[in-house]
């Protein structure tokens, strides 16, 4: 089973 | 006073049909340099950034820094009333920009056309995109990657790729079977927009979503070649540059078990 990371995982939002 | 003057009115229908499905709302930052935008698509797994240059447009006008908020299903709408052939001038009143006035000449001058989309208020978390030294970059023709994402969505909606110093390899595997597509580096001097390259700093393999891939080959028509970059563990960019600037997309990896 392959889980979708998010974006804000990885880019901090400001 | 904001005034964006563009000449081939032609690419601006095509960035604005590049981004459409992937966001719906959006804020076009104007400033004295430019005009650009970001935006995450609803389920936060994908971003777009888009920058124009002031210097592409003529003239380009914008006194003081200011937002407009702006449907995109709407302004798609109106842009579809522009020919592919007109000049598009963007205007508002950028104290109390409410409205984005759009006006549509053709190269004849004898038709103009005028329209007027009302503004929203919208308030967009904004993501730092920090510089990143990529482990791998890949540059091919636009078309190339459009197939390859177009083909392998018969076998699955996950693509992995493995890019290693002379082989950039895309792979599919679901219900009925697998697939896979290898491209090896070329350069044709004589056709630049045919060529392959990769640069490596170490091999690198991830999977991504092929629904939100091919999502992003919509921005094929603005560019004869695409970059991609890839890093462990990081989000994918897929850029297509243009003259006056570049749109680019952001795709969160999967994660296998």
């Amino acid at each position: 089973l392959e889980i979708q990371e998010l974006l804000t995982t990885f880019f901090v939002q400001v | 006073m904001f005034e964006a003057r563009l000449t081939q009115g032609a690419l601006l229908k095509r960035l604005l049909d590049s981004v459409k499905e992937l966001v719906t709302d959006a804020n076009f930052d104007c400033s004295e340099t430019g005009i650009s935008l970001q935006a995450m698509d609803n389920s936060h797994v994908a971003l777009v950034s888009l920058s124009l240059r002031a210097e592409g447009f003529n003239p380009y006008r914008c006194d003081r820094g200011f937002s407009l908020g702006v449907n995109l299903n709407s302004l798609n709408k109106i842009m579809k009333c522009a020919g592919n052939e007109d000049v598009i001038t963007l205007k508002a009143d950028d104290s109390s920009a409410d409205s984005l006035c759009l006006l549509f000449e053709n190269s004849s001058n004898e038709r103009v056309s005028e329209y007027e989309l009302k503004l929203m208020d919208i308030d967009q978390e904004h993501l730092s995109i920090p510089e990143t030294d990529y482990d791998a970059t890949v540059m091919m023709p636009s078309a190339e990657f459009q197939r390859i994402c177009r083909d392998l969505m018969v076998v699955s909606e996950s693509v992995t790729i493995d890019v290693s110093k002379d082989e950039i390899k895309f792979t599919a595997e679901g219900e009925l079977g697998t697939g896979n597509v290898k491209l090896k580096p070329t350069s044709t001097i004589d056709k630049p927009e045919e060529s392959i390259t990769i640069e490596l700093g170490q091999t690198v393999s991830l999977q991504f979503s092929l629904k939100y891939l091919s999502n992003f080959t919509r921005g094929t028509p603005l560019s004869d070649q695409v970059m991609l970059c890839l890093s462990d563990n990081m989000p994918l960019l897929v850029e297509y540059k243009m003259d006056i600037g570049y749109i680019r997309y952001y795709l969160a990896p999967k994660v296998g078990d």
